[in-house]
């Protein structure tokens, strides 16, 4: 095959032909690092405060994003069920309807619900993780998936979560 | 939810999610 | 003859696999999708593309909940246009968000870049349509959340992968054999060249007005020494260096990363099969058609491929 790779566009041959034919006025130009860090995933958020201080410090910030959450019980203080209105919605039902239904008179819900809860990996580190938990109607009416076939059940935008998450975890960076 | 260190004041933000049969997953870079 | 034969059957087998596969049959069992909220600054997206190692991603607008459209280096070359004629606005540029991208370009007069989109169920076939179309040579798969009929970014298809994917599941790629000079897709009468010396912003400037995605250099007597890609824009905006306009694009291509794969070249006399196989196993971007001498020929884009493949000649 006449198929090759043209050795004068390898960078590091650039270079020296570049050095040794005297085109190179500025000298100051490196080249991008290629040795790129891997983005290091953690689950949720890591904390060494108090666990009551973490859990009021969510609370704080839930309220000054005006998020609600069910009064939690007794036995598990450490989980809030969270529902937040979620603005992009209101957004849609303005682009598509005036009373947030699209053409095909879908409902378009507008309460995203998160699960979150604090978990102790050893003594003084904890973990706050987040859960996605479904949608809910402001109307109080169900959120029923529009009739589809089995296969596409799992057609399920994240970006809503993801979006209210980044919302939470910059309010719990500014205030602490 | 899968969450990276803040760097350069952007958060980023992940959740592995299910299409159909594939698995997706999801990241968002969004502004400190 | 026979291999004339044996070509358009095998371009017609392959247009069969195109129109009974869908988008998402392309999509691997597992794959991550980064994308950009359009409150982003421009300059940490570019070190959120250059850190993963991608050159393009689509945008999220919080606000609407809805695709913004993609980040391409179409956008990138835009800001370097517009800091070019707007010397006195350099420093807007430092504070410039994803969601202004719109306004630079209507600023400078850049044709806007379609979104066109397909929902993954929808053919491979129609997927190359689509590509073959748009100005960013891609196109994003959207679905609908079927909960809250949001819209969902799926993926994003290339040129790139659809060609990996039909040299990969094709075995009818081995039978073309004609040699690519004579089935007319070789672009040689308009290759605009360059040459080490030129100075960056003219080579910026010949990317844009062209519409193409790269800038073949030459030396003195035609031979191809390099070639200056519209992807490289993002080195130069990374380093700052795009107001010092002066530069050649000889000095503007040492930002380029050790881990550049090099250009691709070819013969007229090369064949698809050969071609195909290439991709299959390297991550080509096009390849420049050079005679004996290394002399600049023309050039065969990943584009042109695709629509012989799609349409022939």
């Amino acid at each position: 095959s006449g198929v090759a790779i043209l050795p004068t566009s390898l960078p590091q041959l650039h270079r020296a032909n570049m050095l040794s034919s005297g085109l190179l006025q500025n000298s100051n130009i490196h080249p991008l690092v290629s040795k790129k860090s891997k983005t290091k995933w953690h689950f949720g958020i890591r904390s060494r405060s108090y666990p009551l201080d973490v859990m009021g410090e969510i609370y704080i910030a839930l309220k000054n994003l005006g998020a609600e959450w069910a009064k939690p019980s007794e036995e598990d203080l450490w989980t809030i069920r969270v529902r937040w209105k979620y603005s992009g919605s209101n957004q849609i039902a303005n682009n598509e309807a005036n009373n947030s239904q699209n053409q095909n008179n879908e409902k378009i819900p507008d309460l995203l619900k998160i699960v979150i809860q604090l978990f102790q990996i050893e003594t003084n580190n904890y973990l706050v993780d987040f859960k996605f938990d479904g949608w809910e109607d402001s109307s109080g009416a169900p959120v029923t998936p529009s009739d589809i076939t089995s296969d596409e059940i799992s057609a399920f935008s994240a970006y809503p979560f993801l979006h209210l998450t980044t919302r939470l975890i910059m309010e719990l960076a500014v205030n602490s | 939810l899968a969450t990276s260190s803040i760097k350069h004041n952007t958060l980023c933000v992940a959740s592995i999610v299910r299409y159909k049969r594939k698995y997706v997953t999801q990241i968002l870079y969004a502004p400190l | 003859s026979s291999v004339d034969v044996e070509q358009e059957l095998a371009l017609n087998a392959i247009r069969q696999v195109l129109k009974s596969k869908t988008s998402y049959d392309v999509l691997p069992v597992s794959f991550r999708l980064i994308v950009l909220d359009t409150s982003l600054l421009v300059k940490k997206a570019l070190n959120v593309l250059l850190q993963n190692s991608i050159v393009s991603a689509p945008l999220w607008d919080a606000t609407t909940s809805r695709f913004a459209g993609l980040l391409t280096s179409d956008d990138f070359i835009n800001v370097i246009q517009y800091c070019f004629s707007n010397p006195d606005k350099f420093d807007l540029v430092e504070k410039l968000q994803l969601n202004r991208l719109r306004d630079i370009e209507r600023a400078i007069g850049a044709k806007p870049l379609e979104t066109t989109s397909i929902h993954p169920s929808s053919s491979l076939y129609e997927a190359c349509t689509v590509m073959l179309r748009s100005k960013s040579r891609r196109v994003p798969l959207i679905d609908k959340d079927e909960e809250t009929h949001r819209e969902i970014v799926v993926s994003v298809l290339t040129q790139y992968r659809l060609l990996k994917f039909i040299a990969l599941n094709c075995r009818e790629t081995h039978f073309l054999k004609k040699p690519i000079s004579e089935l007319n897709i070789i672009s040689n009468s308009t290759v605009r060249s360059c040459s080490m010396t030129t100075p960056v912003i003219d080579v910026i400037q010949l990317l844009s007005e062209g519409n193409i995605s790269s800038v073949p250099i030459v030396n003195e007597n035609g031979v191809l020494v390099n070639v200056y890609e519209a992807v490289d824009v993002l080195g130069l905006i990374k380093g700052g260096i795009y107001n010092d306009l002066s530069l050649s694009v000889g000095e503007a291509l040492m930002r380029r990363s050790d881990d550049f794969e090099g250009v691709y070249t070819c013969t007229e006399n090369e064949k698809l099969s050969t071609l195909l196989d290439t991709i299959r196993k390297s991550s080509v971007h096009r390849f420049f058609v050079v005679n004996e001498s290394g002399q600049l020929v023309g050039v065969l884009s990943l584009g042109d491929l695709l629509r012989y493949i799609l349409v022939g000649s």
